[in-house]
């Protein structure tokens, strides 16, 4: 089955942020995001990965003009939770791209990470869905990863199917 | 913004694979994805979050089956990349909220997350998009864990709009 990758987004507007250290126990997830709903800011990307002797983070991307909000709120979630510490990178860039029918072709990630790779841009974050395949890295290494990717999808015409790998 | 939640999915076919203590430095998520994409494996989550002392994981799912392919190349990807060791978990299931709208709705992925408390579903994994919010979780309360997203939004009738939180 082929994916069709129909172009790159770039979102340098947001920050990233991390509860390092929190729990791994029911409710955990609830009370972060419920705490930050409460105070109306938006989140975008949401990330946790596996835990490690009962701990593990959950990291989110947020528009950076919500980060003064947002760290008060994660003092007060850190304390209730019992979470490590929290940490806050506004000097990040999200690069997405964006097609459709990715999830049955694993080639379609190989080459996103293999044009960022070869601009040596490092991966910082990465979360997947069938229509997106989204990285986070430093907001210097932006337009070379954009570029990067654009050039390794031949996004220079529309539209464009994905490369048979 | 209003979101348009659609429904709940459920996928109790897959496992979860995680390469563990990878080094993060440009190179290694392609070489894991260029592995497994060269055997044909299928991936669907890939999530990856911060490093701490240079070292991070990368875990995505894949179908079960796919398993004993999947040990082989990651031993070798693991040994190739210097990662310290690898963890197959076949004992998961993926709980997903599909809708649209819902990065600007923060108040969604709030209500699913205590969806799953209120049940005492311990969430292992999250990764979202603007229209589905994934949880992987054990596959024993992948029924409870169902029932409960699907009555809190009040997803009885079709089509059902998210809540306002
Ligand atoms: C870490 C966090 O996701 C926790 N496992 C919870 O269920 O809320
Ligand atoms: C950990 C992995 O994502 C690494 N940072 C890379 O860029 O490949």
């Amino acid at each position: 089955e082929q994916a069709l990758i129909s172009g790159v987004a770039v979102d340098g507007d947001e920050a990233k942020i991390t509860l390092v250290g929190v729990p791994d126990r029911p409710g955990v997830a609830a009370a972060l995001f419920r705490a930050i709903a409460d105070e109306g800011v938006n989140v975008d990307m949401i990330v946790q990965n596996v835990s490690h002797e009962g701990r593990t983070d959950i990291s989110f991307t947020a528009p950076k003009a919500d980060v003064p909000l947002l760290r008060t709120i994660l003092d007060r979630v850190a304390a209730a939770t019992g979470a490590a510490t929290h940490q806050v990178d506004d000097g990040i860039a999200k690069i997405s791209l964006v097609g459709a029918g990715m999830k049955t072709n694993p080639g379609v990630a190989a080459e996103m990470f293999e044009a960022l790779a070869e601009q040596r841009v490092n991966i910082e974050m990465i979360s997947t869905s069938t229509i997106r395949i989204s990285c986070v890295v430093r907001a210097a290494d932006a337009d070379r990863a954009v570029r990067a990717v654009h050039a390794k999808f031949e996004l220079g015409q529309e539209p464009a199917a994905a490369p048979r790998a």
